[in-house]
Formats: C-alpha cells, structure tokens, sequence
C-alpha cells in the first residue's frame, strides 16, 4: 500500500540536500562561506556601497565532536568538525520585520526580482542555517542594521523544518549610537576545514580579483589572517531592475501579469509591463491576436491569451539591450589576470548583449598566456557567473565544454601551455544547471556567445605570438 | 528598496523549470515520456505485476502552433510543435482521493519512504504537466483504477502554480466491467520531436534492455509503432521498504523519529526504529550516550539528543546488508548487453551492497568488446540508476569520470576500441546531481565501488583477450 505524503520545501531540501551543495562537511563549510559572502556582495556593490566583508572560521569543537559524522567504512571521508562561520558586511542591513523569514523560510527572498544579482533562488543562507542545526543543534544568529536606522536588531533564528517557518529563540533592540549598517550572520556547523581549505581560500581570492573595490578580511580556524585590501574605490554601475520581455513569457506568466496590473486597457498594459514595447508595436502584437486595443485585461479568456502569447511570439520586437546588466569590463579583467597569473600577454573582451529566453546576457573572457601562467595539458579556466567564481563541477560546465573545442593550435598555441581563460556570463537570469550554482547549462545561444568571446580572445593572443615570432626571427638576422 | 517575497513550491520550480530538465521543447519533451514511464514501471514492477506500457506521441498543431515559441536570434532552437503524450499502464492506479494532488502538487508522492524506486522527488509528473499548461494552456487528464475496484475514475487537472494546488476541471467515475487496472496520463505540451526523437527512442529501448519483462509499446508522431515485446516472464525481486540505518541520521531526522514514535523507552525506539539495531547495541549506544535505558522518548533534551547522536556515530553497528534492493544480475546485463552490441565478448559483475550516508547500495557493472560494437575514442558507457537509463549530462556523472580514469591498456584494451561499459546503480537513495535525475554525484563511497566493479569486468575481458591471443599464436604455430 503506497503511503502518500506532501513535503514541505524545507523537508525537501533538507532530504535532498547535497543537489544545495550541502553533500559532506567540507563541501557544506564551503557553501556556508560563499553563500554568505555572496549575500554580504549583495548587499552592498549592488547598492553603491564599497564593501567591507569579514569572514571569521574559528574552530569550536573539543575533540568530543571529532568523530561526529564517522561512519563505518568510511571514516576517512566524513570525519568532521566543529565550527563557526562567521560573515560581516557593511551592507544595506534587513529590515527587522523579514529577518525571520529570509533566514527562517526556504524559498523567501528580495532577488526575486528582473535584475542581475549573485544570490536568485531564496536558499543560500537558510541551507546554510538548516545544515549547520541538522549537524550541531544550533541556531544561528543575526546582527542588521539599515543604514537610516537607529536601531541594531539581534535575532537568534532556527528552521521548524516540517513547517518551513522561523523559531526565533531570542531578539532584541539595541540603540545604534554611530554610523554602522550592514548584517552579521554567525552559523555553527560540522565541517572540514582540512578538506575545503583550499577551495575555501580561492575563492575568497578569485572574488577579490574581479572586486578590487573590496576589503575582504578573512581569518581561518588556524589563526592565519589574509585581508585583501581595495585597490580602487571606483565601483561598477550596479544593475538595475527591469520589466520582463514578451520573448520571455508563457501562458501561465502572462495569466498573472493581466490579473496583477494596474493598466486600464490591454495597449495599455502591453507598453507598461513590459521591455520594448511601444504603442505601436503593441497594437500590431493585438492585432496578430486579433484582441481590442481597448479590452480590459481582466475581461481575456484563456483562449485570447493564448492568442496573445502566439502573437506576441510572432511580432518584430526589439531584443532587449544589455544596459541594465553590470558587467567586469576589459580593463578590470586584464588587470585581475595579471595580478594573480602574472603573464606575459594578458587581453579581455566584453561582448555586446545578447539574449536568450527574453533575458539579457552579457559574455566577457580574459586570456592569459606565458610567463608565470602554470603550463598544463587544457587551459585553466576561470569561471564567473554575476561575479561569483564558480569552483566545483567543472566538466559540467558550458565553459569548460566551449574551451575544449577550441582548436587552439590554430591560434597559435601548442598545449600542454601556459594558457588560461577567464570567463564570465552575467544576466537577469544565469542558466545554472542546479541550486548549488556551480556550473553554468549549455543554453544555445549562450553557448555561442561564449565560443565567440573566447575566440576573440584567442585572436588577440594569436597577433600577439605571431608579432613576438616576428619580432624574434628579425633579431635572429 | 528590497521586495521581499515567499514562493511557492510551484512557483520555485516553475521559475527554474530547466533544473527539473524543462528547459526547452527538445527536452521537455524528452522528460515527458521519461518522468511518466518512470512512473508507469514503479507502478508495475515494483508490485510483481509484469509491465505493459504502452506510450503514444502525437503531433496535434495545425501550422499556427508552429512558431509559438520562436524567440528572436534563436528561431531555429525553440521552434515548437504541439503534441500530446499519452503513457498507460497496467499497474496499481491510484486511491482516487490521491490523484488531485499527486498530480497537481509539488512535493507531493508515495515514494518519500526508504526504498528503492525509479522516483524519489514528488517533482515528475507535476513537472510534466506544469510545462504542459505554461505552453498550451491545457490541463492534464488522468484515468486510473486500482486492483481490487470496481470503478474507474478520470480526472482533469491542472496546477495552481501561486498556491501549488491542484485544479480539477472535470471528474467522473466510470463503473468497470472488465479486470482492467492501471493507469493512463495523457499531457498536451509544445514540444520538438526532429530534435528529441533520437534520445526518446533511445531511452526506450535502453530501457527495454534491462527490463525484459516488460511489454513496451511506442507510436511515434510520424505513425511509427516500435514494440519491444517481452522475452520472459521472470521478474526480479521487488525491492523492500526499510527502516532507517542509524549512521544515516542527523539531529532533526532523530528528533522527529522520537517524535513520532510509539515505542515507551528510549532502548524500544532504537530496537523498533532503526535497521541493525538490537537490544545489546541499543544498550551499548545509551550507555556511550549517558542516557538512562527506560527513559520515555519524548523526554529528551536537545542536549540529550546531541549526545545519543555522537554515541550512535562512535558505535560499532552492523553496516546495512542490500537485501531489500533490487539488482539487475549479471546474467541480465550479459544478456542486455548481448543483444544490443553483438559484441565478441560480454561479461558483467554484481558487487555485494556498500553503503553510504546510512543507505544501502549495489553497484553492477558489464563488458563488451568486438564484433559489431561500434569503435570510439573512449568507451562507450551506457549509465543506470535505479533501472533508469541516463542519457545527458554523462560529462558531469561519476560513471564517466571512472571510466575515463581507466588505464585501458593494461586491460588489454588499446583506444580507440570496439568497447562499452554498462554501470547501474540502485540504492533507497541514488545521489543525482539533481532534480532531473541526469547524473550521478561523485560520492566518495559510490566512485570507489564504481572503479571496482569497472575494473573487475575490466579483468574478465582482459583474460578474454589473453586467452584469445595465445590460442591465436597456437593457431600460427
Ligand atoms: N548580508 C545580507 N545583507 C542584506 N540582506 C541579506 C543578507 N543576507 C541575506 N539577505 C536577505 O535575505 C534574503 C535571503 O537570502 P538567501 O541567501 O537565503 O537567498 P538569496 O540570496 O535571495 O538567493 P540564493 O539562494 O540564490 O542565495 C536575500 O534575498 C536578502 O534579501
Ligand atoms: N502511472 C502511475 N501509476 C501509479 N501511481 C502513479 C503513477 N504516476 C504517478 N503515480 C503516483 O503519483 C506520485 C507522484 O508522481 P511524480 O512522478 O510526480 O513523483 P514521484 O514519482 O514520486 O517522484 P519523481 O519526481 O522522482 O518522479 C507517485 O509517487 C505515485 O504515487
Ligand atoms: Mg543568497
Ligand atoms: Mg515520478
């Protein structure tokens, strides 16, 4: 007899959490941290703030918790320990009222929204809290503070898993009496600081590349402490929202936007909910729908908005233009390759936008060549989506599949070389292929859009082994 | 100004279709047929029934269908066609009061119980039809009649994606005048048949191979009917539900099993919850734990779990024998592998069960080489999970990255070669990459029992070819 039964979205992650990036401890200490970090990133160079991130793993556990996740046969693998993470920024803090929820309700969160941000699925910091109380039984405690706020609100905050709601164990107001805002977020877990020490550590130093407006504190359960120090207070434009395209839509979205708007007739409507769309051409769209330019948008049918989704399929509309997106730009990629690959021949390339399912995206590659680049038998790659470096599941990578099939002998490097690609994909939407963000999906016209920012990149270097060649053949004479 | 938001399961998959492996026509399409064969063979082998699955694809669109998702740049990728996909089987239908939600509600399923089933997510069919209706505005129509009743019971139903429940558009009940039993699904869907058509019928018949028993019947939606007939009766062993391995457990899984329990003393619910677990080791696991034998179970302590947690990971208990699985056999794969490569030479191996993170697991692998076995530069691999065949992703699954580790020559095997590997894995828990089921995870456990068993049937053919190599230098002698 089957027994039926219904989860609710935290028991279902918490079942089926490793597909989160919570598989072993080490792996979990490694998502703790970049989860956080990626939210404390967030919260400020999305809002013109330069960040100042501190990130603190201190070691808690006596030897008693040393054999915590010990199992026969595998003692090896899963021998973990305790710690705390610990992640500070001088961000634009929470209002107090959501904090229960953005960190005590799976699928909760402010990026829902039609703009590029690192952080899109409402998971990040609740898994992290959710296995840091599944291993240790602690809650989690956050410290925010918006900046026009006098208030500094404590929060001591756990997941009722059956429920996928908040336990606040402890709260409190304190007065603000100086100019702090930002977020602290403490989190005890079981983890590897053996096994992740090292992915830990690039990561911190492959976002700091492409944010060299950052400080980045860290210190380490061995006490080491490493701050990467800005460079620069100039700061990127931050991405800004925008409304969706009607590429982008289908029936059951274009359902919701005609019971949610506010627009009087469907013209109407058409050229204020959504990108590119001008009076005319949103008369054109209804007429290939064979709808009333004047019909009220609660009063379609099912059949008309299928019609409209046909027509609107079918129309001429302007794809939509990348300025929304925030990209890294040549002159910050060359510089970041250079500092930390120090090569003879560094080059980038921003490509314009381009677009898939409605949404923008923007693809931008940076090649590194010679010197102290380390020679190896496939380029090393550097991947990037909305300014994350994506470490893990490399062979699963659209960008790893695109530098494969370059023919790199044609641009005249023999491999084994010392070569490397940075690449880096940024959108309103980025085509991850699962909620741990580690690897980036081969949607076609993205795929294609690396191939040809990577291409481009390669010419450069071409031209410039060829000019070295000449340049070495002249001398010979 | 941040806008917070809670989603719904619905809405969360919905939004990030592509993760559940609906990421365009193509494969939507694809994961169609898949998600509802997958559930048609649980329903029928899994219960000692011998399967008839009979699966037909339609093409309903007139030309105006044709353009409905074309987007601008990419008219060639998303160019789709409306189909319809019918799956019926002859299986154990469903209790009626369960059919609104186990198709139209997420997370919703009689598979979140500890035992092996080609499903596991509560996502398949909901998945199915939620692509279903965002593209055609269509509900889904189910008809299904359990064994012992005398009525069958059809249903159409869509999903209400904001609240993730189901919608019944039409109900009725038949009476049944025959011994039929089963069901029958039938999704309206934009879909691209040119362009999945190779990885359907594949999938078909990779499934047929390894599932001999079952009658599976395919009509195209070019006309073309494939039947892949049974050639025996014999069934493999069904798989068995089990209780819980106490090295699978974390504090949250503990708190609600003493929760939930009927047991009176903490020493009961050991003995009558956990798998391997009899009175002595309970005594032993209290003991370690300082934890009192007839304690009640719902009087215990966060601390007092904590502490009969670390007991039960520092406790020596017997490992989870895999009697409750259900392997293929060496005989099968032979067999199997046999009939699709014709190959020179086949053999196969079934290891006894490991374990990982508490759960039971068998990993079997085969071998051909030769004759009509098509030469490639690597291995050709044919991937399992479950008794499901995986087609996509093989770059990022743990069974690819094995086989690639192989040093083939000293096999006796120089690539490019006539060679195919078979890998199948079956577990109460396969560790997919994600909630499409296309990979599987490189659990430290699981790779080292893949590599044995590769390395085993590696040996087989490695004699093979000796033994042939000498009887060939006698032959010239
Ligand atoms: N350090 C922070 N400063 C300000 N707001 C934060 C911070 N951390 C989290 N938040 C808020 O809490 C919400 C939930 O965070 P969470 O990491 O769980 O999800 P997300 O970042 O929205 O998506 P993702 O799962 O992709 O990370 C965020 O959307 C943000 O509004
Ligand atoms: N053909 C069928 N015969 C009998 N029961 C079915 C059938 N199809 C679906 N079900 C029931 O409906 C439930 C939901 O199916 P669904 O495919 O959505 O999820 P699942 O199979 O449990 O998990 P997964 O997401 O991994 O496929 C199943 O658990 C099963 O109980
Ligand atoms: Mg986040
Ligand atoms: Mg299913």
């Amino acid at each position: 007899v089957e027994k039926f039964r219904a989860l609710s979205p935290s028991e279902f992650f918490y079942r089926n959490r490793e597909i989160a990036g919570f598989s072993n401890p080490a792996r979990a200490l490694y998502q703790t941290v970049r989860e956080l970090v990626e939210n404390a990133l967030d919260a400020t160079d999305t809002h013109h703030i330069l960040p100042d991130v501190k990130v603190v793993i201190k070691s808690e556990g006596g030897d008693g918790s040393r054999t915590l996740v010990n199992s026969e046969g595998s003692a090896e693998e899963y021998e973990g320990v305790l710690y705390s993470v610990q992640v500070e920024d001088n961000g634009i803090g929470l209002p107090p009222q959501h904090v229960p929820r953005a960190f005590g309700q799976l699928l909760y969160s402010s990026k829902y929204v039609l703009r590029q941000s690192r952080g899109m699925f409402g998971l990040g910091a609740k898994m992290a809290i959710l296995y840091g109380q599944i291993t240790t039984g602690r809650p989690a405690e956050v410290i925010t503070s918006q900046i026009l706020s006098k208030k500094i609100h404590y929060f001591k905050v756990s997941i009722d898993i059956a429920n996928n709601t908040p336990v606040i164990h402890e709260f409190s107001i304190m007065d603000k009496n100086n100019e702090w805002h930002g977020t602290v977020v403490k989190i005890h877990l079981i983890g590897d600081w053996q096994r992740s020490k090292q992915k830990i550590y690039d990561y911190l130093k492959r976002t700091a590349i492409i944010a060299p407006y950052a400080n980045i504190y860290f210190e380490d359960p061995e006490g080491n402490i490493v701050m990467f120090r800005r460079s620069t207070e100039e700061m990127p434009v931050p991405p800004r929202e925008v409304k969706p395209h009607p590429y982008g839509v289908d029936i059951e979205l274009l359902k919701r936007m005609l019971a949610d708007t506010s627009a009087k007739t469907l013209t109407e409507f058409l050229v204020k909910e959504f990108q590119n769309v001008g009076e005319l051409t949103a008369l054109k769209i209804l007429e290939g729908a064979g709808l009333k330019p004047d019909l009220k948008p609660s009063e379609l049918t099912l059949n008309d908005i299928t019609e409209l989704m046909r027509s609107i399929k079918a129309s001429k509309i302007r794809a939509p233009s990348g300025r929304h997106l925030s990209f890294l730009g040549e002159k910050l990629i060359v510089l970041g390759l250079r500092e930390t690959l120090k090569p003879e021949f560094a080059a980038a390339v921003t490509r314009k936008a381009s677009v898939y399912e409605g949404h923008a995206f923007i693809v931008e590659a940076g090649i590194a060549y010679g010197d102290k680049v380390p020679p190896s038998d496939k380029p090393l790659l550097l991947r990037y989506a909305n300014k994350i470096p994506l470490l893990y599941d490399e062979s699963a990578d659209v960008m790893r599949k695109v530098v494969d099939s370059i023919e790199w002998n044609r641009y005249g490097v023999t491999l084994p070389a010392p070569l490397a690609v940075l690449i880096h994909i940024c959108s309103t939407k980025v085509p991850y292929k699962g909620v741990g963000k580690e690897a980036v999906a081969d949607v076609p016209e993205v795929e294609k859009e690396i191939e040809l920012a990577v291409r481009e990149v390669a010419r450069k270097l071409k031209s410039y082994l060829s000019r070295k060649a000449k340049e070495y053949e002249e001398a010979e004479k």
